[in-house]
Order: C-alpha cells, then sequence, then structure tokens
C-alpha cells in the first residue's frame, strides 16, 4: 500500500514532536 | 493526510489509464503524470506492467524520469540530465517539490543555503517564494521561515514514495517511538504512583499532626 | 406649497432622467419636509429622505447622503413599506461604504443579500442584486483592517457556498487563507472597486493598498520567524521603512504580535501560543496521523 506507507513516512518524519530549546525549559 | 486524500483519486485515475497505455502512450502517461500539479505520488503508476514494461524500449526515458519522480531530487536530474529527456517548466517545478519533501526526511530545520543548492536558487527571495507559494500554498510543507537563522524549520511534510531500503528505518524509527512512549508512559505512571504515595504520607503526617494538636489541648 | 412640491418633484424626475443626481437631490431637499402640508405624512418624508440621500449616492456624496439617511433612520422603524426599508437598508450601507467603514457596510450588505422574500413592494428582487450584494460584501471584508473581527466575517463569507460562484471567490480565498496576495491579484481585484474605494488617504497610499499590505504582513507573521525589513518590502512590493511603519502601527494597535530590532533591520514574528501548547498541538497532531493511518489500514482490511 504506496499511500499508507507514504502516510508513515510522513508521521515518522514528525517525531520527536519538538526539540527547541525553548521547548526544554519551558518542559522543565 | 489532506495530500494523500487530495491525490487519491489522481493516482488512481492515472493507474486506471497505465492498464491499457502501452509504448508511446504509456510514455505520453508518464509525462502527463508527472506534470499534473497536484500529484506527487508515483509508486503505484511505476508498479503497473505495462510502465515496467517500457524497460529497454526506445521509451525507457520516459521510465527513467517516473523513477526519478518517485525517488529523485533534483540534483539527481542535474547529474544525470544528459540520459533524459529535457524536463517540462512544469516538471522541474514538481521535482524541487519532491526534493524539498526529500530533504525534509532527513532533518526539520533545513539552512537555506543547502535549499539553494539542492534546488539551484540563487537568491533567499525566489527560495522563499517557491516555499510559500508551491510548497507551503500548495499543502506539501508546514513550517516557518527563519530569516536571521536562515532556515526553514518544518512542521509537517508531506510523504514521498519510499525508496528501496527505506522500509527497515522506518520499522526502526517505529520501533524506537514505540519503545519511547511505552517508557515515558511507564515514567508517567512511576510519577503518578510517586504522587499517590506523596499524597498518602502527606494525608497521615497531618492526621499525626492533628492528633498531636488534640492531646496538647485536652492537657492545657 | 402643493404646487411647489409637486413641480420640484417633476423637476427632480427630469433632473433624474438627464442622471443630474446631485441636482435632482437638491430639488427635492427644497421641499419642506418638517414644517410643510407633508410634515404629519411620515411616509413621505421617509420615501423622500431615503431618495434624496440615494441621488446624492449616485454621485458619491455620502456626505449629503448621511444628513438624509439619518433623518430617515428616526422614521423607519414606523414604517411598513417593505420596499422602502430595503432602499433604507441599501443606502445605509453604502453610505457606511463610502465613509470606509468598510466591516460594517459588509455586514449590512451580507444582511441583504441574504433577503428571502424576493418580491417587495410589487418589485422582484433578482438573484443577480444578491449576488452583488453578497460580492460587495465581499469586497468591504477584504478592504477593512486586519484584525479578529474582520477574521470572522471571512470566515462566514468563505464557508457561504453562495461565495464560490463569485468572481471575488479566488481572493477571498487567499485572505481567508491568510495567504499572500501577489501583485496581479490585487490588481485584478482593484479592477472591480468602486472609485471612493481607491481613493487616497493622508499618506497618499490608496484603501485598498492599506488593506493589501496589512493583510499580506499579517500573512508572513505566519510565514516567517522573522524577517529583514529588505526582504518583507520585497514580499510586499513596497519600501522598507514602509513595510517598518505599517508592522509598528499594527503592533502598537495589537493586530499583529511581534517586536522590530531597528539595529538590525529585522522585524520578529511572535508565537500566539507557547512552547507547551506548540508541543501539545504537534502531539495531538501526530496522535491525528497516526489514527489517519489506522483508519487507512481499516479501510483496507490491512
Amino acid at each position: 500500500e504506496h499511500a499508507l506507507l507514504r502516510q508513515v513516512s510522513s508521521l515518522v518524519r514528525r517525531l520527536p514532536a519538538i526539540d527547541s530549546p525553548k521547548f526544554q525549559d519551558d518542559f522543565l | 493526510m489532506e495530500v494523500e486524500e487530495r491525490q487519491s483519486e489522481l493516482v488512481e485515475q492515472f493507474v486506471m489509464l497505465a492498464k491499457s497505455a502501452r509504448g508511446r502512450a504509456a510514455a505520453e502517461l508518464i509525462a502527463h503524470a508527472t506534470s499534473h500539479p497536484s500529484l506527487f505520488a508515483f509508486a503505484e503508476l511505476l508498479a503497473m506492467p505495462h510502465i515496467g514494461e517500457l524497460q529497454g524500449t526506445e521509451h525507457s526515458s520516459s521510465l527513467d524520469v517516473l523513477k526519478l519522480f518517485a525517488h529523485g531530487t533534483w540534483s539527481d536530474y542535474k547529474c544525470n540530465a544528459s540520459n533524459l529527456p529535457q524536463l517540462l517548466p512544469q516538471q522541474q517545478l514538481k521535482l524541487k517539490q519532491l526534493t524539498v519533501l526529500t530533504l525534509a526526511e532527513t532533518t526539520k530545520v533545513l539552512p537555506y543555503d543547502l535549499l539553494m543548492r539542492e534546488l539551484d536558487v540563487s537568491n533567499v527571495r525566489d527560495l522563499e517564494d517557491l516555499l510559500i507559494n508551491d510548497c507551503m500554498y500548495a499543502g506539501i510543507v508546514r513550517g516557518k521561515l527563519d530569516q536571521c537563522r536562515r532556515c526553514f524549520e518544518v512542521s509537517f511534510a508531506a510523504g514521498r514514495d519510499l525508496r528501496p531500503g527505506q522500509l527497515e528505518n522506518m520499522m526502526q524509527t517505529l520501533e524506537n517511538w514505540l519503545a519511547k512512549s511505552e517508557f515515558l508512559l511507564s515514567n508517567i505512571q512511576e510519577k503518578i504512583k510517586w504522587a499517590d504515595g506523596m499524597n498518602e504520607s502527606d494525608k497521615r503526617h497531618k492526621k499525626e499532626v492533628e492528633e498531636k494538636q488534640e492531646e496538647v489541648r485536652k492537657s492545657v | 406649497e402643493e404646487q411647489v412640491c409637486l413641480i420640484r418633484e417633476r423637476l427632480a424626475e427630469l433632473y433624474e432622467i438627464e442622471e443630474e443626481w446631485t441636482k435632482s437631490a437638491q430639488m427635492l431637499s427644497g421641499i419642506d419636509l418638517d414644517t410643510g402640508i407633508r410634515a404629519g405624512d411620515e411616509s413621505y418624508k421617509l420615501t423622500k429622505c431615503v431618495k434624496i440621500a440615494l441621488l446624492y449616492l449616485e454621485d458619491d456624496d455620502a456626505t449629503n447622503a448621511e444628513v438624509y439617511i439619518k433623518k430617515a433612520s428616526f422614521m423607519v422603524n414606523g414604517c411598513k413599506d417593505e420596499a422602502v426599508i430595503l432602499q433604507y437598508k441599501v443606502c445605509y450601507a453604502r453610505i457606511l461604504d463610502s465613509k470606509r467603514k468598510f466591516l460594517e457596510a459588509a455586514l449590512r450588505y451580507y444582511e441583504m443579500s441574504q433577503l428571502e422574500k424576493r418580491e417587495i413592494g410589487g418589485r422582484i428582487v433578482d438573484e443577480e442584486e444578491l449576488q452583488q450584494a453578497l460580492t460587495a460584501a465581499v469586497t468591504c471584508t477584504i478592504l477593512a483592517a486586519a484584525g479578529p473581527q474582520r477574521s470572522r466575517v471571512l470566515a462566514t463569507l468563505y464557508k457561504d457556498e453562495r461565495c464560490s460562484k463569485l468572481k471575488i471567490y479566488p481572493i477571498l480565498q487567499k485572505v481567508y487563507l491568510e495567504r499572500i496576495l501577489r501583485k496581479p491579484e490585487v490588481d485584478a481585484f482593484a479592477e472591480e472597486l468602486k472609485p471612493h474605494q481607491k481613493a487616497l488617504l493622508p499618506d497618499s497610499s490608496t484603501v485598498l493598498d492599506r488593506a493589501m499590505i496589512e493583510h499580506n504582513l499579517l500573512s508572513a507573521s505566519k510565514l516567517y520567524t522573522n524577517i529583514s525589513f529588505e526582504e518583507l518590502g520585497a514580499l510586499l512590493g513596497i519600501a522598507p521603512d514602509k513595510a517598518e511603519k505599517i508592522a509598528a502601527r499594527m503592533i502598537s494597535e495589537d493586530r499583529m504580535r511581534g517586536s522590530i530590532d531597528q539595529v538590525e533591520a529585522v522585524i520578529h514574528f511572535d508565537n500566539d501560543i507557547e512552547e507547551l501548547q506548540q508541543w501539545d498541538q504537534q502531539i495531538v497532531s501526530v496522535c491525528q496521523s497516526l489514527n489517519d493511518v489506522l483508519d487507512s489500514m481499516m479501510k483496507k482490511g490491512i
């Protein structure tokens, strides 16, 4: 299922969800 | 998802046409598909028997173009331009759009210098116009342009056709994600348990203090 | 007095046939509505005030028209004549439009475009007129100052499927989706505008320029974390210092979030949402995508 693979590929690329230094401070 | 939804009908149309197209007709179908402004998926077409039959025929360069659009980038085209037919302007634009998707696979922050080199763009204005009009407004990527850091931060990019060998990476990433999610989940559960424990001991402590208070009150 | 009144009405008709709108209005406004024999006839007075206002508007004279429409506003509530009421509404919307109170005008045009009863005062209001009112509503909304209220009206218009049939729809869509409008699109839109909508403002830019620049600036703030004024000027098609001035005004009026670094000549757009919320949104959309994948798999029986 190529369409499914493309969707998973797009999904996988969005991980990790956010990794900006500012986020680390906010999260901590 | 929106991109997939929008192009799924198109994919079906071209696959349907590919069932009956042979030789020149198949080559023209490839040119039509790789020029269509809303189509960014070519694996299904590439998998069609009549399309594969172009290999070794006078139309095999069309098959090469389809492979380029399924998995390649603008740089691949430039390296191989002598063996490939001259791309139409709309095909060139599409290949550049697909190149942005491929670059977004490797990292979420795309430096302008990398983009300008890979897309053959000479200045920031043209690069940003391409990213704005032909990528963000086309719905294939979402993100923010940062001129001070001269980079494009990608928050979403539509998926391209998988290149051979990419499936394993993807499975591995999913495994990691699963492991990390489980770890995070157990971590959160542990924290919840710790918080409950703390809550209990606070309650006990509070009760002891109240009892002591009562005793003191009675004795006074 | 009665004869004078009749002669004035007749002369006004003749001027109107000659399309001498202001002369026709002046002829009618010479009729004494306050103390003459007609003073008691509210309906006659209302009809005349609306008529005079409409005539002044034909010459884009919103000031005089407003004088009479204000008079009419005290009488319109008691009026039973639907045709006059509709004329009053049209007139009022056009005066707001002429006075560049675009958002109020848009709301009134939109209200009129939704007219249910088509047969009014023996006259049929046809589809074409409703479409004109809808187009006028879209035009005024686009020309209105960018901000939350305009966004709400844009959303209402964009979701009204009648708009998708209008010639102006492509630009409505881009404005609603907060997309940058390029010069060719703006020029095409400008051709449909009335003279007063292209009038010069004190700073010698036009109403349209200002609306478009503000819109594009807001659209740029959705695409950029920061941008140099040099590039912003190139993007908006204006001088960098003008871009800076407009950006500064919008930030000070709290219609855009950001800060200006004049030393570096860069504007930094603030994100409305905190990093943590951004993370939440990212997680939500990742999970949404995961659900979409699982739904697709379900659909395909995998």
